[in-house]
């Protein structure tokens, strides 16, 4: 049963490797600046919503509406020099703003808060660890948390990171660590993984 | 969140857990009340979150042709509740081979809520009433037409039931967050690292009366001759539970 947490993973993984591929081809100035665009959206999920249903109704007939704003921002990136929209960028953004959307208002906030901080890789290690070693189990259980990623970060960061993991729904228990894997919570954190796999794609520096 | 932590706890607390939604800001309350239009979008390439319920600035009475009756909204007997909840945080890190480390970070927080709240909603015989006398209006309002163009992508649902605050509320949390982090690298010649830092927090939410703290949907169809609520929706029962509309 240990292995059907690591399907899942794989295949979250490969769903994002392959959703995600065309924004690795970018430069990493664009890169930065879509990343700088989705964090100012992170605050405003009317906007966000609204940059996905725009980027959405192109993909699916091909006219392309103006945004304002951030929005504006990404869909310029995501046009080439002629002014079209390219399908496989824009599935990828897709792709994330779909993650985004099934997290709540105080996940993004958290969100936009890790994109400063710059703990994006750490919360996607964790996240990942806790997925891989839950996600067979379909009842409650508790296990100390996968802190492998922790060591290197700030004491608030931890706090910042520790806080994204319970919003998903996660317990986590005083002073032992003990996480309380509670099985509704795959789909949250299924697309928090989502979220953080396009986010850190997109701050990677390499 | 504190609001969002009180929504998901009243519908806890209501026994209704994975029938009502909990309401994630407040910004979004107004638009969720009975008979509200909410849309949803379809999965895509079998992506393992769920898409989230969106609400849109109109009624399905914006759909209908105005007449009588109006349709009722029953209200519940109002329910009190009170809740003070403490709790915390707390990690700790330790690694192996030559590397070692400790991180913790902790935080000890009591939220306070006094809510009082009742239920409204819609009975199936509102449904059978409208759904009989009052038809989609003609033309059809641009919005519609805008949400039939999106039905590829898009399901369309109505707020049949919504938890209302019947009074002002004040949400209160009180906190005190401790990180502290030490870390020893003992590969690097034993450098040590130290960090702590202490902060209180305080937070005071106001909720107007009349706000919505949880809802639930139904399925909404929208045809060129007719409308329908679907009860059953996942069934696929189409023709027995498709009332009032002949599909």
């Amino acid at each position: 049963s240990q292995d059907s947490g690591e399907i899942h993973l794989q295949s979250l993984q490969e769903q994002a490797d392959g959703q995600l591929q065309d924004l690795a081809t970018l430069s990493s100035e664009l890169r930065l600046t879509l990343l700088g665009a989705l964090r100012e959206l992170l605050q405003d999920r009317q906007a966000l919503q609204e940059l996905e249903d725009t980027l959405e109704q192109a993909l699916d007939t091909g006219l392309l509406a103006q945004l304002e704003g951030p929005g504006g921002l990404v869909l310029s990136i995501l046009q080439d020099s002629t002014g079209n929209l390219s399908c496989s960028r824009g599935g990828a953004i897709l792709y994330i703003l779909g993650a985004l959307a099934a997290l709540s208002e105080p996940q993004l906030r958290l969100l936009a808060q890790s994109i400063e901080r710059r703990i994006l890789s750490q919360e996607l290690e964790l996240v990942a660890s806790i997925l891989e070693r839950n996600c067979n189990q379909m009842e409650e259980t508790t296990r100390p948390l996968p802190t492998g990623g922790l060591c290197a970060l700030k004491s608030e960061d931890v706090v910042l990171l520790l806080n994204l993991v319970q919003s998903c729904g996660l317990a986590l228990e005083q002073p032992s660590g003990q996480l309380t894997w509670d099985p509704t919570v795959v789909p949250q954190l299924s697309a928090l993984y989502g979220s953080l796999s396009g986010l850190q794609l997109l701050a990677d520096p390499s | 969140s504190l609001f969002l932590r009180t929504t998901k706890s009243l519908v806890g607390e209501l026994g209704r857990k994975g029938e009502l939604v909990p309401v994630d800001s407040l910004s979004s309350s107004s638009r969720l009340r009975p008979f509200c239009l909410v849309r949803k979008k379809h999965r895509r390439h079998l992506w393992p979150w769920d898409t989230p319920l969106i609400p849109t600035d109109f009624s399905l009475l914006d759909l209908l042709e105005p007449g009588c009756p109006e349709p009722e909204v029953n209200r519940s007997s109002p329910i009190n509740i009170w809740e003070k909840v403490a709790g915390g945080l707390s990690g700790a890190v330790s690694l192996s081979a030559g590397l070692q480390g400790q991180v913790a970070g902790s935080s000890n927080s009591a939220c306070i809520s006094a809510l009082a709240v009742q239920t409204l909603w819609i009975s199936p015989g509102t449904w059978e009433m409208l759904l009989e006398k009052r038809k989609l209006r003609s033309p059809r309002p641009p919005f519609l037409q805008e949400l039939q163009s999106r039905k590829e992508r898009e399901s369309l649902y109505v707020v049949t039931e919504a938890v209302e605050t019947l009074q002002d509320a004040i949400l209160q949390s009180q906190g005190q967050m401790l990180a502290a982090g030490q870390l020893s690298l003992l590969q690097l010649g034993h450098v040590q690292v130290q960090v702590q830092s202490h902060m209180d927090t305080e937070k005071v939410l106001s909720i107007p009366r009349g706000s919505i703290l949880a809802y639930r949907v139904l399925q909404l169809a929208v045809e060129e001759d007719g409308w329908a609520v679907l009860y059953f929706p996942e069934g696929k029962l189409c023709r027995g539970t498709r009332r009032g509309i002949d599909f």
